[in-house]
This record gives structure tokens, C-alpha cells and sequence, in this order.
């Protein structure tokens, strides 16, 4: 599924 | 940024410095599995491939860097460093990996967040393999018994890493509207709770004292 996110986690 | 994710970094970062302290500074593998970290390796270098177009912090960027770095120093000692070789129990790290990889690999396909994009199935097969990566070091742990001290810290310290994380996800989808990580959140839960048995009895060792090893039944 489409998610929004960006990964700005490690 | 919040306080959970950077103590869970902080950490990640000290279960590094633990774990080349034994093995480049010990110059000694006992009781470490290669297996977990070669996949640790693998985790790294396939989620953070995006070091090459993605500049978005700084402070990412360079933990990315040092985590590949550290990961790949580990592998390399494990491999090639003479008294690491010496030291290290390849019979007893046997925990079949390849049923962990495939899976992970069959998974990232499947569920990832943009089924268009290769490098979310990569970054999603990354989250998944995480999740599992520390099972052959657990499996040794289990088979050895008895914990050395330096390895109890370190597989302490990684656990409580994604521990942390977890109240940094909390935390996040408390205060951020519509944050939402479903695939992370499963995997660090997955990953989180194959520690409980590790963190009771690190527990149950280290309360008469940080010096006491581990005993695992």
C-alpha cells in the first residue's frame, strides 16, 4: 500500500 | 528527532563500539556469530544504499556511513583476522540463514511501500532481514550457555536499540498527524520481542552485579 513517508529514520 | 530515537541510535552506535572493542581490540570471535554479522552487513548496505541520492541530514548521513563501515570492519576481522578466525566456533554457528534471507527477500517483493519503486522492495526486504538478523547470534548464546560479559553488553545494547525505537514510533504517531510505518513498526516489534528472553536473564544476571556472566538455560 501506498504510504507516504520518506524514510528519515535509520 | 526525538529523545527515544537518538538513545536508540546512541544505543546502536555503543553495541558497535562493544563489539569491535572485543573483536578488533580482543582480538577474540568467542561466542559472536558471523552469520548474524554478515546479515547485519547486508541490512546496511541494501537500506542505506540510498546514501548515493539521498542528502536529506546530515546526522543520518554520517551514521549511515559509520554503521556500513563498522559492519563490514566486523565481517572482515571475523573472516580474515588470524586470532579472530582462531577464536571463532564455525560449528556452533550454524543457524541456517538461508531460511531467513529468502523469506525476508519474498516479503520485500511483496510488501513494501511503493511496489514501483526497486529500492522500497530492497528497503522493505532490509526492515524485514533486520528483524531476524540477530537469531544466529541468539542461537549461539543458547548453545554456549554461558554469556561472556562484553557479548551480554553488546547483544543488550542491540536489543535496546529497536526497543528505543519503538517509543520513538509511539511517540511519533502520538505527535505527527497521519504518520503511519506499519512495515517497521511489525519488524521492530518482531525484532524487539526475540530479545525478551535475553533481556530477562541479562537482567537476572546483572542486578547482583555488571561483572556477572549470562547464564542462558
Amino acid at each position: 500500500e501506498q504510504e507516504d513517508h520518506e524514510h528519515d529514520e535509520l | 528527532m526525538n529523545i527515544f530515537r537518538f538513545l536508540g541510535d546512541m544505543s546502536h552506535i555503543l553495541s558497535f563500539l562493544l563489539l569491535l572493542h572485543k573483536i578488533v581490540g580482543g582480538k577474540s570471535a568467542a561466542g559472536i556469530s558471523l552469520r548474524t554479522a554478515e546479515m547485519y552487513a547486508i541490512v546496511f548496505c541494501t537500506r542505506y544504499i540510498d546514501l548515493l541520492w539521498n542528502f536529506a541530514s546530515l546526522y543520518n548521513y554520517l551514521l549511515k556511513l559509520l554503521f556500513i563501515g563498522a559492519s563490514l570492519t566486523i565481517v572482515y576481522f571475523m573472516r580474515y583476522g588470524p586470532s579472530q578466525k582462531a577464536t571463532y566456533n564455525a560449528d556452533e554457528d550454524a543457524f541456517p540463514v538461508q531460511y531467513l534471507i529468502a523469506p525476508c527477500a519474498v516479503l520485500g517483493v511483496l510488501i513494501n511501500q511503493d511496489h514501483s519503486s526497486p529500492f522500497e522492495m530492497v528497503w522493505a526486504f532490509s526492515i524485514y532481514l533486520e528483524a531476524v538478523a540477530i537469531l544466529p547470534q541468539l542461537f549461539l548464546l543458547q548453545k554456549q550457555g554461558e554469556v561472556e560479559n562484553l557479548t551480554s553488553h553488546y547483544v543488550f545494547a542491540l536489543g535496546a536499540y529497536r526497543a528505543l525505537y519503538l517509543l520513538n514510533w509511539m511517540f511519533r504517531f502520538m505527535t505527527e498527524p497521519d504518520y503511519q510505518q506499519r512495515i517497521v513498526w511489525l519488524s521492530g516489534l518482531v525484532q524487539t520481542a526475540l530479545y525478551c528472553d535475553f533481556f530477562y536473564h541479562y537482567y537476572q544476571s546483572k542486578k547482583g552485579g555488571l561483572n556477572k556472566s549470562v547464564k542462558l538455560p
